[in-house]
């Protein structure tokens, strides 16, 4: 399923039960198949490469909903968009460990069917518009946030200069701008149909992060020595709305 | 972010324990050598271009 705009995206796989009662037959307690999703790319010239999009351990006597997260899959593919190349996500099925039957784990592992369809994995999009829904940029310095505020990213002063610690310690900078992400982040609809992969509400954090760089005082030999050290995800650079352990949405290559 | 949380990350990457005490003595002759004070700005400015990515 499809909006205007592809934001973000929840991949669900689900074991159809007829093929489970087969396996506990065939396999012992505790087997397991690994299940593999690689977005197949196909270049100008003809030739393909996979990327490894998600890979996990499936338990053959489990059922339920598998979600495999092809979020990043799906946004470089939109930043491809102009080629008007399909998306084509590869599944692949292995038994866990290796053995006379490792080659036919694809057959001891099924897929819930479409109506329609021959039981092939299923690709949900569930998108939003992130002019709504995602954090607003900086903050405006001029109003204070209020209670219920949207996302943004607030300035804030660290003082280094005003800490006992670093006198003497830190020779440089005296200060700096940290920022922080402040306020809420408005909630999806919940519909019947659609579970939710990630557990609880969408959260207003940093998503891009910067290193700091000190010079520092070390004593070398009873004598101090200026020396510089970088301190990484110090400064917030940019604030996003996102689900715990949901990538958020980027400009990058694979 | 908190001055804590710069001091805790300060001694990580130092592999220290505790932060140095130096005398205001030590430190007030103290000339930060062109190469380390090149290093710095560097780093400033790589800082600013180069983004590393949250959840």
């Amino acid at each position: 399923r499809f909006s205007q705009r592809v934001r973000e995206v929840a991949g669900r796989l689900l074991a159809a039960e007829a093929a489970l009662r087969r396996l506990e037959r065939l396999s012992p307690h505790g087997a397991r198949a690994r299940v593999t999703v690689e977005w197949l790319r196909i270049h100008e010239d003809s030739s393909n490469r996979t990327y490894l999009v998600d890979s996990r351990l499936v338990s053959l006597q489990g059922s339920g909903w598998k979600a495999f997260d092809v979020t990043e899959a799906v946004n470089f593919w939109r930043q491809l968009g102009r080629s008007g190349q399909p998306l084509l996500l590869q599944v692949s099925v292995q038994r866990a460990h290796l053995g006379p039957r490792a080659s036919g784990a694809h057959t001891l592992l099924r897929f819930a069917s479409q109506p329609g369809g021959h039981g092939e994995p299923q690709l949900e999009l569930h998108t939003l518009d992130l002019g709504a829904y995602g954090a607003q940029g900086d903050c405006d310095p001029e109003a204070p946030a209020a209670e219920g505020a949207r996302c943004c990213r607030q300035e804030t002063y660290v003082d280094l200069r005003g800490m006992r610690w670093a006198e003497n310690w830190v020779l440089e900078p005296p200060g700096f701008l940290a920022y922080e992400c402040v306020g809420a982040c408005q909630q999806p609809p919940e519909t019947p149909t659609f579970r939710r992969p990630f557990p609880g509400p969408r959260q207003c954090v940093a998503s891009e992060t910067t290193s700091l760089p000190l010079i520092v005082g070390v004593k070398e030999g009873g004598r101090p020595r200026p020396q510089v050290v970088s301190l990484p995800n110090m400064r917030v650079e940019k604030c996003s709305c996102a689900w715990d352990g949901a990538p958020v949405p980027r400009r990058l290559g694979p | 972010l908190t001055g804590e949380q710069v001091r805790a990350s300060l001694l990580r990457q130092l592999g220290l324990r505790e932060a140095p005490v130096l005398d205001q003595r030590d430190v007030e002759g103290l000339v930060t050598p062109a190469h380390v004070r090149a290093q710095y700005v560097a780093l400033l400015r790589r800082s600013h271009g180069a983004h590393s990515r949250g959840k």
